[in-house]
């Protein structure tokens, strides 16, 4: 459980509190920040999702995925070459 | 590619696509193992300035400079911050951080979809010929998102991130991750949004066939991508010593086997593992091997590696037999010692001889290249098949193209087979896998954006899709290499791909995002479902009623109910209603004709004339299916065609208990 694993966090792009201005990657940082002091994103995404990727704990992922504009919190797929 | 083109009739003359002037215009993005730049087929002579729309970059990086592109190879960029966040620092001594391939697959797929032309390409003297990508004078940009490791979800939505605002036309992917939901599927969430945005996303339908259910990237906004063989092969016949002689493919080029008949060993008896007919690293018993030719089983390993294998062990030469998981398919490799792959068949009859007869001997005589096979293209037994376990009523693969002995551009930093002790290294190399099918896809869809730069991605796809070909020119249906039998929806989806038909379809099945949008309302996707995949703020329609039956793909698949409400006289009915596109001649009428391989399942088509009087005119109609009792899990085959003559409008349909 204490294992971080990579997830991808989807975002409500409109949900966006009105104190972050448009200013997005610091909204979602702010979410990242109150589950996880240590957890680092690794990208931001704003055209193919809304959202972020970064390495959480279980038990941190479950806390932000409860956060208000947090739409999902997926685990990371690994995929293969055909 | 050699003979692809010639294959899919690309060469031929009076074909459109030589006069394609807006070819150069395209760009087509490639995410997978990064490329070689100095691939012959980057070469950029020729080619004009690069599209001014064009937002990409060439990155550098280890062995990697902002050099390293030109004309043709417009842009190049690398994604490791997710593998890195999982399995640490790339390791520099192993692969290169940067868009630097070092595994071949990367140039392989970029230059089968967008190389320029190279005259006398080959592979150690196979398939020779002039090499180009189906787009040659479209742009190549290349996305490296696999590493040795493998290729992780959060580098693939970064690349497909930056592909967008780079400004691709297409995107090849030739990669896949199992069978997750729309949602949880970072290809098909990135796909959307590119699509959304026009860029048609072509993927390889996957290699776990024939089983069925076995697809990968069945989103009905990806274009989905399975593989056939070529009228090409490399003949390579096992000759025992009790004088019969068996067909496999080889190749191999090297010292050659000595004339005279040789002992030969099952591998199964020269071992003292209980896999030793695999030929796993360390299994042989060198005394038991060496000198002889080996019969090794294929499966588990690597073919190429039980090459190796019975290499280091001493042995002579290896005879590679398809198990059942096989079949009749025969992939053919650049062994390091002679070598050929035999089907099943022929492997049952070689490995009784072998175990069977007190001193047995065989030969290997290595044929070279041959052209004009036939039947030809034949549905590969690894191309993934339907149905679409995701969507049943979304018809995969869409089509099927190339994937079988495809010879294209390789990395200079590993040999023809992959293998670590492999010392050789080629400009191209011959591989297969729907990988490979994929990016002709992609390349013949840069050629129609060209063509017609004001097509959507759907509308490409549908001209793809709808002047595709499921017979040979003798009326009989493409065969399926597993079974031997005629294919079916499942295993070719619309057919085989005809780009020369496909530049003037006549009628497109067109679609948008908001079509995807409802066909995702219609799956009863929660709103933050929805949201993950489209990021869009709005919901279903409640008043609305939404059905899967009603998107307007370009192919029918019909899912009896199992507690139908239609029921008619013991008869199910369906209802389909589909929207058709006038991109022909402006004032044309089209009439329907249906055909169901089982009277089980009857079509009726309202109205069955479509009249156009201009050119992007819109008409609808309804299929009415009748559909009679069968056992659960019976499939019933058709088509439904329009044609006004000249075109021919054609969509698979496939009706399932």
């Amino acid at each position: 459980a204490d294992q971080k694993k990579t997830y991808i966090v989807h975002m409500a792009r409109h949900h966006i509190p009105p104190t972050f201005g448009e200013d997005h990657e610091y909204w979602f940082g702010s979410s990242l920040k109150s589950v996880s002091e240590s957890a680092e994103m690794i990208y931001t995404y704003q055209n193919v999702i809304h959202g972020f990727s970064t390495r959480l704990t279980d038990q941190e992922a479950e806390s932000l995925e409860k956060l208000p504009g947090i739409v999902s919190v997926l685990p990371e797929l690994k995929y293969e070459l055909h | 590619t050699t003979r692809t083109p010639e294959f899919l009739g690309l060469e031929q003359k009076g074909s459109m696509f030589p006069q394609s002037t807006g070819e150069s215009d395209v760009i087509i993005g490639i995410l997978d193992t990064g490329v070689w730049p100095e691939s012959k087929s980057f070469d950029d002579t020729g080619m004009g300035p690069v599209p001014a729309a064009w937002n990409g970059a060439c990155e550098t990086g280890t062995n990697f400079s902002a050099a390293s592109c030109n004309r043709k190879l417009i842009g190049a960029r690398f994604f490791a911050k997710g593998y890195e966040a999982t399995l640490g620092p790339i390791d520099e001594s192993k692969e290169n951080r940067s868009p630097r391939d070092d595994d071949g697959h990367g140039t392989h797929t970029s230059t089968t979809t967008g190389g320029s032309v190279v005259s006398g390409a080959n592979l150690l003297g196979y398939a020779t010929g002039s090499a180009r990508g189906m787009a040659p004078r479209a742009r190549v940009a290349v996305y490296k998102v696999c590493w040795l490791g493998g290729c992780f979800s959060s580098d693939i939505l970064a690349a497909m991130e930056r592909a967008i605002t780079d400004n691709v036309n297409v995107l090849s992917l030739s990669l896949g991750g199992g069978t997750a939901d729309y949602y949880r599927d970072s290809v098909a969430i990135g796909a959307f949004s590119a699509t959304e945005k026009g860029i048609l996303v072509s993927c390889s339908a996957g290699n776990a066939g024939p089983t069925s259910y076995s697809l990968s990237n069945v989103s009905p906004w990806i274009t989905t991508v399975g593989a056939g063989t070529l009228d090409r092969d490399f003949p390579a016949y096992v000759s025992l010593g009790n004088g019969k002689n068996y067909s496999g493919v080889s190749l191999y080029r090297g010292p050659t086997l000595p004339d005279t008949l040789l002992p030969i060993v099952y591998a199964g008896n020269a071992s003292n593992s209980t896999s030793g007919a695999l030929c796993m690293p360390g299994t042989l018993i060198p005394e038991k091997v060496k000198g002889k030719l080996v019969l090794c089983d294929r499966g588990v390993n690597a073919r190429v590696q039980k090459g190796s294998v019975v290499k280091t062990a001493g042995g002579a030469g290896m005879v590679l037999t398809n198990t059942a998981a096989n079949g009749e398919e025969l992939v053919a490799d650049a062994h390091l010692l002679p070598a050929t792959t035999v089907g099943q068949k022929a492997g049952d009859e070689i490995r009784k001889y072998v175990i069977s007869d007190s001193a047995p001997t065989a030969a290997i005589l290595f044929e070279g290249t041959k052209l004009g096979i036939q039947p030809s293209p034949v549905v590969a037994s690894f191309s993934s098949r339907g149905p679409n376990s995701i969507t049943p009523e979304i018809l995969k693969p869409d089509i099927i193209a190339p994937g079988v002995n495809i010879l294209a551009g390789w990395s200079g930093a590993v040999g023809p087979t992959g293998l670590p002790d492999d010392p050789r290294r080629v400009e191209f190399n011959i591989i297969s896998g729907t990988s490979m099918s994929c990016p002709h896809v992609s390349g013949l869809a840069a050629l129609l954006k060209a063509a017609h730069q004001d097509w959507s991605p759907a509308a490409i796809r549908s001209a793809l899709m709808t002047t595709s070909y499921t017979a040979y020119k003798n009326g009989n249906i493409i065969e399926d290499l597993a079974t031997g039998k005629p294919s079916t929806p499942f295993d070719h989806g619309a057919g085989h791909v005809d780009p020369v038909s496909a530049v003037d379809p006549g009628l497109v099945y067109d679609l948008t995002a908001d079509d995807y949008f409802d066909f995702l309302c219609a799956l009863n996707y929660t709103a933050a479902q929805m949201q993950v995949v489209t990021k869009r703020n709005t919901s279903c329609d409640a008043a609305k009623t939404y059905s899967i039956g009603d998107l307007n793909y370009p192919s029918f698949a019909v899912v009896v109910p199992s507690d139908s409400t239609g029921k008619s006289g013991g008869s199910t009915v369906v209802k389909h209603t589909r929207t058709l596109t006038n991109v022909g001649p402006a004032s044309s009428t089209y009439k329907v004709s249906t055909f169901s391989d089982n009277k089980s399942v009857q079509m009726s088509v309202v109205p069955d004339t479509l009249t156009f009087g201009e050119v992007n005119e819109k008409k609808s109609y309804t299929v009415t299916f009748t559909v009679g009792p069968m056992a659960v899990g019976s499939n019933v085959f058709g088509r439904i065609e329009w044609s006004d003559g000249k075109h021919v409008v054609r969509s698979p349909v496939a009706v399932s208990w």
